[in-house]
Formats: structure tokens, C-alpha cells, sequence
């Protein structure tokens, strides 16, 4: 169910707060 | 400005402080620090080249397109900028990206994740500030979701985690929800930064060759 989603979990998985992708050349 | 590596370093970098100074106040070694050097100045030099990192060119390095807004990259930037001189400086780069090392303490995680999502800095995460997070983060991807299955997103965690249910979410109730939910601060750790003398080798060979 949609419903028992984490909405921190799911804001974590933005590509703004990814910033691994500042690693990756 | 008597060592090897300060003459190497410091005149160049724009906030300089030894790379000493900031390995015994973060989490990096030194050999981190002069590692991070590398692509502080990749990202600092790639549209305005003048040694600090601009908004655009975070934006770049993070999306690959500098004029690409987005809340959540302005939200880091705004958080890096330490200083609040609207760009980053090494030092702020420095001390900033140490929170999301993977062997820094989960407190200062936890804490910076809570300024994140503290849009408007009054010292709680609102409903309000969740919900506008929730949409910024639909927004930049391909999930479509309904209005009514959004709000239920937003209010079922919004309770749980607003364990006094005075309607807004203190520091204590996000410790302890972070505590019940880690995978809220996954993003928090970045296992690059552990890697970061490989990522950037040149540095280390040349540090090497100094000792």
C-alpha cells in the first residue's frame, strides 16, 4: 500500500541530495 | 605556511586552512583532505573560474547541467555555505562533505538532515515543509502520484514521527525517528568518501614522493 511509504525515505532517494554523483567523473 | 604541503595547497585554495587543521576537525585523514582537493578545484574552476564553487557549478557537478534548479541541491548548497557568502570555499566544502562520511558520528547525520528539511530555519520540520519536500521530490523524478495518496505519504509519517503530535517535528522526535527509520539517512553516508584517495590518486603520488 502507497500509504505505508516513508516520506523521508523516500525524499532521500532525490537526486539533489545524492551527492555521490559529485565522485563519479 | 612552513611544510611542504601548505606551500603546495594553501596560497591556492580559496578559505584555505591547513589541510592538517581540517583532518583533526572532520572526519577525513590528511591524505583525504589533499584528495578532496582535487575535485574542489575540478568543481571550483568549472564555469567560473575563479577558485570557489558558484551555485551553477555545484549544480553541474551534482546534475550535469548547471542551470538545472532544484530544491533539494539549493538546500545543500545554501547548508555548505557556511559562511553564507553565496559560494563555497574549501574549507566549507571541507567540513561540510565530512557529515556524510561514512565514519562520521550519525549525530551530526541526523543533524544536518534535520537543517535540510528545516526549510524555513524556525527549528522544526513541519507539515507543511514535508509535504513541499515530498513534491519537490515527485517533481524531479518520473513518479506520478495522486493528491489524496501524497497526503497519506505525508501524514502517516508526519505521525509518526511528531511523537507529541503538537504538529511539528523537534530535533529529539527526528533522533528518535531516524533511530526507528535509518534508511531516512542513507543518503547521509557516502561510501566515495572513503575511497577518495583512489578516486584521486594524483595527489597521494605526489604526497608520497614529498615524504
Amino acid at each position: 500500500r502507497p500509504s505505508v511509504m516513508n516520506a523521508f525515505e523516500l525524499i532521500s532517494t532525490s537526486q539533489g541530495l545524492n551527492l555521490g554523483t559529485l565522485f563519479e567523473k | 605556511m612552513g611544510c611542504a604541503s601548505s606551500r603546495q595547497f594553501g596560497a591556492r585554495a580559496a578559505g584555505h586552512v591547513e589541510p592538517e587543521v581540517l583532518a583533526s576537525d572532520t572526519s577525513f585523514t590528511v591524505n583525504e583532505v589533499e584528495a578532496l582537493y582535487e575535485l574542489y578545484k575540478r568543481m571550483s574552476f568549472s564555469i567560473i573560474k575563479d577558485g570557489l564553487i558558484h551555485k551553477e557549478e555545484f549544480q553541474l557537478a551534482l546534475f550535469r547541467n548547471s542551470k538545472k534548479a532544484n530544491l533539494f541541491a539549493d538546500r545543500v548548497f545554501d547548508l555548505f555555505d557556511l559562511k553564507r557568502t553565496g559560494v563555497i570555499d574549501f574549507e566549507e566544502f571541507v567540513r561540510s562533505l565530512s557529515v556524510f562520511h561514512p565514519k562520521a558520528p550519525t549525530s551530526e547525520k541526523t543533524a544536518f538532515a534535520f537543517k535540510l528539511y528545516d526549510l524555513r530555519g524556525t527549528g522544526y520540520i513541519e507539515k507543511e515543509e514535508l509535504r513541499e519536500l515530498v513534491l519537490a521530490l515527485l517533481d524531479e523524478s518520473d513518479l506520478r502520484l495522486s493528491d489524496s495518496t501524497v497526503e497519506a505519504i505525508v501524514d502517516n509519517t508526519f505521525s509518526q514521527a511528531d511523537s507529541n503530535g503538537d504538529g511539528k517535528i523537534d530535533p529529539e522526535e527526528w533522533e528518535e525517528f531516524v533511530k526507528k527509520n535509518p534508511a531516512a539517512l542513507r543518503n547521509m553516508s557516502l561510501p566515495y568518501l572513503q575511497d577518495i584517495t583512489m578516486a584521486f590518486p594524483s595527489f597521494i603520488t605526489r604526497s608520497e614522493a614529498k615524504d
